[in-house]
């Protein structure tokens, strides 16, 4: 059965599709096989693979509604063994749409039953925000992967990402874990940089990858060309980071 | 009447909230009467403005659930002239609690009529997503100013964004304007950001403010002082270019 991890973190612009992307593929590169879901309206995930929206029939928003089934949602990417399930814009209303239904928040959790076998690792790339979206990811995933941006604002938000991981585990989903914690956007010029990545160490002790994501604009470039960057620049810092994090992960962290 | 302006963009991280802060900041400096209101339940606005979330008595959250008034949530922050109501963590309840509530979108504007002749400029900085907060925001505002990372997402999300404002228009508040849009994070080193400038420019030809926020660690540093960089670092490129901003918008854009 391939584990499902929730990629999540309601403080924007921290990383959260840049690693399902990018940790994606590099699983894929090693010879997992991979399904990345993207969960956000903003169908980012989407269109850093490639994937051309308007091109897509059967999106995440039709598999949440039950209007269709996740098989038939799956795309393949330009990394063979690394497949998508694509966000289109319509995904906006499911969180609106969803409000009175039963057992809303475990859409997605009973959707991905279809395809778990298939995959070792299921990456699921979440929205900037705490709502129903993120739940159906943490509700359906093993475990949660928390990109933190290597800035002030980053530690603000930790303590409530934690009481909703709580909520969840008490609530909907016991045995979800903290697969791990991933720095990002690391700056070793600034003393911000470094105050954080110390304070993150102390808060998830334990926890924090080894592999530490530098600020590299190669990995801002890569998504305006529709690949990661093991297809975009596989020789660049962010590349070699993010290869390591894939062999960290496989490892079990 | 001041002038209510929305700062947002579903698209996370691309700075918002650093607008709200430091644009407020300098508004203030150029003898302005400026009330920032923190809609967004991370509470960035009201941790960048030194607040304490611990010590707030009444904060938005009470305001949009008419459990207050807006006169008893506004607090003073470090800059004479520039007043704060506060966001904290039960914000992020309001969605939900709304959803079943008349003219839930109209609850900010009915909030702000109470303290818009006391101020020149009211600034609301909005959540990463286009649900009810961002929807109360643009019900309320005049005008939305809309911040942009200069990345390649950022162009992902602007016709989501420019379709949530044209149903505000039609649906909501008729009235709303597109005040500005303000590049961010711009590194000229790089053409990702030269390509988005331009593309941008071409978008909302006329629109586009003169001032380009200059990536700068400053701006990332202030908010852990609790100060905007008009207290932190006055001389850094990143304040210069947010007091000819403040210019701009005192002009008329
Ligand atoms: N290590 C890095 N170095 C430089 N740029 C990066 C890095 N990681 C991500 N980026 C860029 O920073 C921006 C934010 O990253 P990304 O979109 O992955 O964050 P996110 O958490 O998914 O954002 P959102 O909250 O909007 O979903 C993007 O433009 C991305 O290309
Ligand atoms: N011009 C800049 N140069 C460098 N860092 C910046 C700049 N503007 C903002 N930042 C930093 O980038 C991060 C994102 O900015 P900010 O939090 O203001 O964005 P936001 O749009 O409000 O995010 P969210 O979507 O989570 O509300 C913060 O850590 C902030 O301090
Ligand atoms: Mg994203
Ligand atoms: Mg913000």
């Amino acid at each position: 059965m391939g584990k499902v991890v929730a990629v999540a973190n309601q403080k924007g612009g921290v990383g959260k599709t840049t690693t399902v992307i990018n940790l994606g593929a590099y699983l894929a590169d090693a010879r997992r096989r991979v399904l990345a879901v993207d969960s956000d309206p903003q169908g980012n995930t989407t269109a850093g693979l490639g994937v051309d929206k308007a091109a897509v029939e059967t999106s995440i928003y039709q598999v949440l509604l039950e209007q269709a089934s996740i098989v038939d949602a799956v795309v393949p990417t330009a990394v063979a063994d690394l497949h998508l399930v694509p966000a289109t814009l319509d995904l906006a209303g499911a969180e609106i749409e969803l409000v009175g239904a039963v057992a809303r928040e475990t859409r997605l959790r009973q959707a991905l039953q279809a395809v778990r076998s298939r995959y070792d690792f299921l990456l699921v790339d979440c929205p900037p925000s705490l709502g129903l979206l993120t739940l159906n990811a943490l509700t359906a995933a093993d475990s949660v992967l928390i990109p933190i941006q290597c800035e002030y604002y980053a530690l603000e938000g930790l303590s409530q990402l934690m009481h909703t991981v709580r909520l969840v585990q008490k609530h909907l989903n016991p045995q979800l874990e903290l697969e791990g914690v991933l720095l990002t956007m690391f700056d070793g010029r600034t003393n911000l940089s470094i105050q954080v990545v110390d304070e993150v160490k102390r808060h998830f002790r334990g926890k924090v990858y080894q592999s530490v994501v530098p600020r590299n604009v190669r990995l801002a470039e890569a998504p305006s060309h529709g690949l990661p960057i093991l297809r975009y620049d596989p020789r660049s810092r962010g590349a070699e980071v993010y290869r390591e994090l894939a062999a960290e992960v496989m490892r079990g962290g």
